[in-house]
């Protein structure tokens, strides 16, 4: 059993590995992944030895290679069916982003209360948009473990508590607004695109 | 002037104290500050003492207060113009997210190449469509220092040269194709929303 900080530590990495893949870099060193996490180069260095990952001297760790390693380490390198809640602007645009399906993770099924929009399909995998009352028999059928809320704040509490029924146990939540759990085993991550604008803030900032 | 490890922690521990916010919890320990950025307590304070943050003895520190004392610090509490190109589904939702103004960030206008786009107006601060020629003038008469991309990825390195034309620094990409900078001072971000997904999948599978 991985420590919780370990684990969070190689989430970090993932995390900026994810980026370097972006930027197109091929090889990364512990210094600079030390300069892009914050955490001190050894530290660094002890993790990935630990899970055998030992980069090459002088030249660094392959980015997409340490990047795969970690998904599999972290358990996370398998297909995930997902669901999305509230087919407006920012749903439609999720439904058709392609680097989902990539990564494994498969949107099966939209959900939403406007009967305008009940039984049209969205982006190239034609997702079908179904009302809310199917969402228990759709993440049953599918093992789906995975909501995605982006539905406006004021329906947000009323979608979770629908997703818990379904006993779906991960939720990610565009609406600006906090939600309560009525489970214990429900985790919430809250998405918030201002943190992208911070973050390029600080780079001008400090630059 | 900040060592840039420090500039990374203060925005690592920035982040987590706005996901705090957004689940509402108002006091939070540097220990459990360790447990959710991965770095250790005994740098956490002597993070947060150095910048004057000395928490409540037994409590904690206050997140809200210390959420806007790092901005200040890191020298982003101000206001922001913005500029978006690429009117889309995504382009259309991030006009009409709300929190981005609350943060101090204006997206003053939009563009796009499509003519039954130029000319309207989205969002609730009818923010208006224009052709991509306008960039540089609206850049320079309002200051904007970021730009947000949101075209398909076969429009994007056109419309960063556009960007860096109108010598604005800071480019949040959400397209998911690498970009080349022309330009030594463009800083350009990528905005992945499959690490949502990753990071969700992580705290499911290490449950
Ligand atoms: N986190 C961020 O960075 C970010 C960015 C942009 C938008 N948002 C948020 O995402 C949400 C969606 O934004 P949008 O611009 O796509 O809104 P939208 O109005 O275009 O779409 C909302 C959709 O939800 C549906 N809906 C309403 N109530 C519902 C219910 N009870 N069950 C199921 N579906 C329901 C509507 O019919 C509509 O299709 C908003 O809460 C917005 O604030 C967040
Ligand atoms: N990063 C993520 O997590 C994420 C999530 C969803 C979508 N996306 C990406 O965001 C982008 C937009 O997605 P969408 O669903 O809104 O697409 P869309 O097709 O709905 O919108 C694209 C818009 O860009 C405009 N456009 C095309 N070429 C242009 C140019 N040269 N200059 C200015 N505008 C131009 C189009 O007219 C259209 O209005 C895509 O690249 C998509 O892959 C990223």
């Amino acid at each position: 059993k991985i420590p919780e900080a370990t684990i969070k530590r190689l989430s970090i990495y993932h995390r900026v590995l994810n980026e370097l893949i972006h930027e197109g870099v091929e090889v990364v060193s512990s210094h600079r992944l030390s300069e892009l996490t914050g955490l001190n180069a050894p530290q660094i260095r002890k993790d990935l030895t630990y899970f055998g990952e030992f980069g090459v001297r002088g030249v660094g760790y392959f980015v997409i290679h340490l990047h795969d390693s970690i998904r599999e380490i972290l358990g996370i390198n398998k297909k995930w069916n997902v669901i999305l809640v509230g087919v407006g602007k920012l749903g439609q645009a999720l439904l058709s982003y392609e680097n989902f399906e990539k990564q494994g993770y498969h949107i099966i099924a939209a959900f939403d209360t406007d009967p305008s929009k009940i039984g049209k399909k969205f982006g190239t995998n034609e997702i079908p948009v179904m009302p809310l009352d199917n969402i228990k028999k759709i993440a049953k059928e599918y093992n789906v473990k995975i909501a995605i809320i982006t539905t406006p704040s004021e329906s947000a509490q009323i979608v979770l508590n629908v997703i818990e029924e379904a006993e779906i146990e991960g939720v990610i939540n565009f609406a600006p607004i906090k939600l309560t759990p009525n489970k214990k085993v429900t985790k919430i991550s809250y998405v918030d695109l201002v943190t992208e604008l911070d973050k390029m803030a600080f780079k001008i900032t400090s630059s």
